[in-house]
């Protein structure tokens, strides 16, 4: 572990909390892109699936992790889909999911490490995960705002993969460790942040709404 | 040799 990692999953669980308590607090999901949110919630079924198949105890903290970032986007979907469905702004929430979902289990059974179930679902979770901010994004831009904790929600879910690229530079030069998959799909995931840096740091941080076009 | 992807990562 590096403090780049670290802060990387600190960075992560603070998006997540920060999301929920968006949702909780104004009892409201607008603005929020529930298909984003089913995505990820994909994703790290997927990618945490050894929960499953064999019980482990919950002896270290990485299991604990994959367990609340399970049950924490999968109660973000709830919150979206039943509690606050009424709040839940499906006309802007448009993007076609498919659209991710296919070329990512595509990609994944073409390049992966190696061609066995579980490396195959670890590897279509990175590939999804890359994209699949992508509805929330296109959600702001077909609204065209952006509510400051939602804002701050995104800041945190970017800096988390941005943070991990810190931490497999670190990797590749101390540890010699090098995972080609997850670095290029993290790098492609933290580029599709770039505008949205942008937007916050030189709106947000002065206190001002995103609003777009820019 | 650069150990690749040990799934020791969140």
């Amino acid at each position: 572990m590096n403090i780049f990692r670290l802060f990387g999953d600190l960075s992560h669980l603070a998006a997540i909390a920060i999301l929920l308590l968006k949702i909780w607090k104004t009892r409201s999901c607008a603005g929020v892109s529930g298909k984003t949110q089913l995505l990820f919630a994909v994703c790290f079924i997927t990618r945490y699936i050894d929960l499953f198949l064999h019980f482990v105890s919950l002896y270290n903290t990485e299991k604990v992790m994959k367990l609340i970032y399970i049950s924490a986007s999968v109660f973000t979907c709830y919150l979206i889909f039943f509690k606050f469905k009424a709040t839940y702004d499906g006309n802007h929430d448009s993007m076609r999911a498919e659209f991710l979902i296919v070329p990512a289990a595509g990609l994944a059974c073409l390049i992966n490490t190696k061609f066995d179930a579980i490396e195959i679902l670890w590897t279509f979770s990175i590939y999804l995960e890359a994209v699949a901010i992508l509805p929330q994004l296109f959600l702001i831009s077909k609204t065209g705002e952006a509510e400051t904790i939602t804002s701050h929600y995104l800041f945190a879910q970017g800096s988390y993969r941005a943070l991990y690229i810190l931490n497999w530079i670190y990797r590749y030069h101390y540890e010699s460790h090098v995972d080609t998959i997850a670095i290029v799909a993290g790098v492609v995931q933290t580029i599709l942040y770039c505008d949205f840096f942008y937007l916050y740091i030189t709106k947000v941080v002065k206190g001002q709404k995103i609003v777009l076009p820019a | 040799k650069l150990n690749v992807n040990s799934k020791d990562e969140l």
